[in-house]
């Protein structure tokens, strides 16, 4: 034994690099799962000290979706999507060799097909990882606006997958695949108005006859009067349900006074009510966009308007290739997505982010306080759910917040049209 | 990623017959300027 030992020659091998990854998203699985764990427990001590003591008489947590479809889609549907996202999200945040960024990202760009020369940092070093790069920003005046001031400008670069008319509450997804409008953006959505409850009745009565300048001016006296509604940075409203927040960016003043143009604009023609305008009759439309991997993936405001309200739907991180919105019909019920739900000078205007497996989280520049694809957001949906069960109602699906600003009498957060709303980030 | 806008906008008037209405489409509504497949890039007008 001396002898071998003493004799046999040492060979230094480095690890292989997949060994080496696989060892990382091995250990981060086993760290998320131990978070999950925890979660759990303190799940069942917070249910224990609510007056559930035996696990079996506590309401069943919320259902994972198992979508009809193919046994690809079936197969899909078994897989642990959030978590694979979230590993992805952590193993695009390591750091890449300083002199492996540029070909690395060059790689990249070459297969998904990057502009790198509108690209605001020229230098790619400055990229520490593929998730930097992915939520690159451009060159300013790389995009520029369609001068069109009634125009509906594109929100992001990508393909269009579907537009058209909204009849009868049914979004077509592909020919023959339609969704409902409430399944995509929670219920009564065209009949909300935005405002917390304590509300005075005349103050709504002010609202319902008075053209535009009347209504900010009761906004104004009524936010004097009843500041503590809109200055508490988070409330409840117990009639909707809905988390009262301020936006954590306030509206440029270009933007407000923009919006508030584009409004008084149209308050001549129509009036502020929804739907009540008998001169100018309206329709609902939709249009779908689809970003690919190489696209730039920040989303900008596609016209002035005021962002109300934002529900963000838990759901399951789904891919939305083009291949699987033919194969999964209501894919975008399905997925985790944020509504983001307000008005411009025709009525009723929203705008939903739709996630994905890699690209996991949605960000919204004005709403700090909203996670998505977040362990967090699953036990609050969970939680959601177990006491919608507890009253016997059947879980909505959604958990919502409401923008109020002090500064703002609008009554939401403004947005001009090409104004940065958001972006969505890798895992 | 997919983003889904789904919006309220004029659906355009059908001129009387008052007005010289001789069949055409409706007026002064909604109009779309894409197509399906077509790629789009930030800030392109996708309908007025």
């Amino acid at each position: 034994l001396r002898e071998a030992l003493g004799k046999t020659k040492i060979v230094w091998k480095p690890i292989p690099v997949g060994l080496g990854i696989g060892f990382l998203g091995l250990l981060q699985l086993y760290k998320v799962h131990q978070r999950e764990k925890a979660a759990a427990e303190e799940e069942d001590r917070r249910s224990a000290a609510s007056g559930y003591g035996d696990k079996d008489e506590r309401p069943r947590k919320r259902k994972r979706i198992r979508p009809s479809g193919p046994w690809t889609v079936q197969l899909m549907s078994y897989l642990p999507l959030k978590n694979i996202s979230r590993v992805w999200g952590w193993f695009n945040e390591l750091k890449i060799p300083y002199y492996l960024r540029v070909p690395g990202f060059k790689l990249y760009s070459w297969i998904f097909g990057v502009n790198l020369s509108e690209v605001a940092e020229p230098d790619l070093h400055v990229y520490p990882n593929l998730a930097s790069f992915f939520y690159r920003t451009l060159k300013p005046g790389a995009r520029p606006l369609s001068p069109d001031p009634s125009a509906l400008l594109s929100p992001a670069d990508g393909k269009v997958l579907a537009f058209g008319t909204i009849e009868h509450g049914e979004v077509e997804q592909i020919k023959g695949m339609t969704y409902s409008l409430e399944a995509l953006l929670g219920s009564s959505s065209p009949t909300f108005d935005g405002e917390p409850e304590d509300i005075s009745a005349s103050h709504k009565q002010v609202e319902k006859n008075t053209s535009l300048e009347e209504k900010i001016k009761a906004d104004e006296e009524f936010a004097n009067i009843n500041g503590i509604s809109y200055t508490l940075p988070r409330s409840h409203d117990s009639k909707s349900g809905a988390t009262i927040v301020d936006a954590s960016t306030k509206s440029k003043s270009s933007s407000i006074a923009e919006v508030r143009a584009d409004l008084a604009i149209a308050e001549g023609k129509r009036s502020w009510l929804f739907f009540s305008s008998p001169k100018a009759p309206t329709g609902l439309y939709y249009v779908v966009i689809y970003l690919a991997p190489g696209d730039y993936h920040r989303f900008h405001s596609p016209v002035s308007w005021v962002v109300k309200k934002r529900r963000h739907f838990a759901g399951e991180l789904y891919s939305v290739s083009p291949y699987l919105q033919r194969t999964l019909p209501g894919l975008f019920t399905l997925n985790e997505r944020v509504v983001l739900l307000g008005q411009w000078k025709h009525g009723f205007f929203s705008f939903t982010p739709v996630g994905a497996t890699n690209v996991g989280s949605i960000v919204i520049n004005f709403d700090k306080e909203l996670r998505t694809n977040s362990l967090l957001t699953d036990t609050e949906a969970d939680r959601a759910a177990e006491e919608a069960a507890a009253r016997g109602e059947p879980y909505c699906g959604y958990s919502e917040a409401v923008y109020q600003q002090a500064s703002t009498v609008l009554g939401g957060h403004a947005l001009r049209r090409g104004e940065e709303m958001g972006g969505f980030q890798l895992g | 990623s997919s983003i889904v806008i789904v919006f309220e906008a004029p659906k355009g008037q059908r001129p009387t017959f008052d007005q010289g209405y001789q069949g055409e489409d409706l007026k002064g509504g909604w109009q779309w300027s894409i197509k399906k497949g077509m790629k789009v890039k930030v800030g392109e007008a996708l309908g007025r």
